[in-house]
């Protein structure tokens, strides 16, 4: 089973 | 204080179903320019964000800009009580602790107001940048749901891969495996089964089917769904909600080790 990034990874916290 | 009639006012109950089950609570943020939602369901791994213009809206008017934070159970609850075809009006004074759907019926015979407890919910906002997507494909949001449905009798994942012949849908699983592909169709008979694909570059990623079958419960609102790629980065769902604005699913990528 592949592991599921979280989004914060991706996105800027503003 | 903070007022929005919506004559289509099925459209924010259908919001509300398409998001509850991946999000508990969050703030509504109202502001001159309309009113609008970003919420991450509670392991972060998705984000929804809902944009609902004030030119959308019979009547707007926003004094102050304010976050207002809902449990969406319960604003599901309220939303059932109007009538299918019923004008809702929500009201917020700046300072209170309640919002107050009323709800029209369009003969005007009758009117009921349910009030919602507001809740203090603190959430992070996260800035989602523009991307020049590798893919974006637009395909009937009857059709997204159905792909949604039936992969997920096979398998736990997806391989989404876009190429210039058109869009796959692959997945595997203890039964065996599925690929359902979608070939661009401008030229459909009916608008609402037109499929168009907008390929810069060919792209294939891995996606939870579990949560792109969530998304699928946004289908009520929007004929096409558009579904944009890009290498390692999250795909981008996307309804849009006609003269209004839209609502956005995102999920990353899973990543082979």
């Amino acid at each position: 089973i592949l592991p599921q990034p979280r989004l914060p990874s991706y996105f800027t916290s503003e | 204080m903070f007022e929005a009639r919506l004559v289509q006012g099925n459209l924010l109950k259908k919001v509300v179903d398409a998001v509850k089950d991946l999000v508990t609570d969050a703030n509504f943020d109202c502001s001159s320019s309309g009113f609008t939602l970003q919420a991450m369901d509670n392991s972060h791994v998705s984000l929804v964000s809902l944009s609902l213009r004030s030119d959308g809206f019979e009547h707007f008017r926003c004094d102050r800009n304010m976050s207002m934070g809902m449990s969406l159970g319960n604003l599901a609850k309220i939303l059932k009580c109007a009538g299918n075809d019923d004008i809702v009006t929500m009201k917020a004074a700046d300072d209170g602790d309640t919002v107050t759907f009323m709800f029209e019926s369009p003969k005007e015979d009758r009117v009921s107001d349910f009030e919602l407890k507001l809740m203090d919910i603190d959430s992070e906002h996260l800035g989602i940048p523009d991307t020049d997507y590798a893919a974006t494909v637009t395909l009937p949001a009857a059709e997204y749901q159905r792909i949604c449905r039936d992969l997920s009798s096979i398998g736990d994942t997806v391989v989404i891969s876009a190429t210039k012949d058109g869009v796959k849908f692959s997945s595997s699983g203890d039964v065996g495996t599925a690929n359902i592909t979608v070939r661009q169709n401008t030229t459909a008979d009916k608008k609402e089964e037109q499929v168009s694909i907008d390929l810069k570059e060919p792209v294939a990623l891995t996606f939870a089917l579990r949560y792109l079958n969530s998304f699928a419960k946004a289908t009520p609102l929007a004929s096409h769904v558009s579904l944009s790629m890009a290498r390692d980065l999250p795909v981008m769902v996307d309804y849009q909600i006609s003269d209004m604005g839209h609502l956005r699913f995102y999920l990353a990528p899973k990543i082979e080790d």
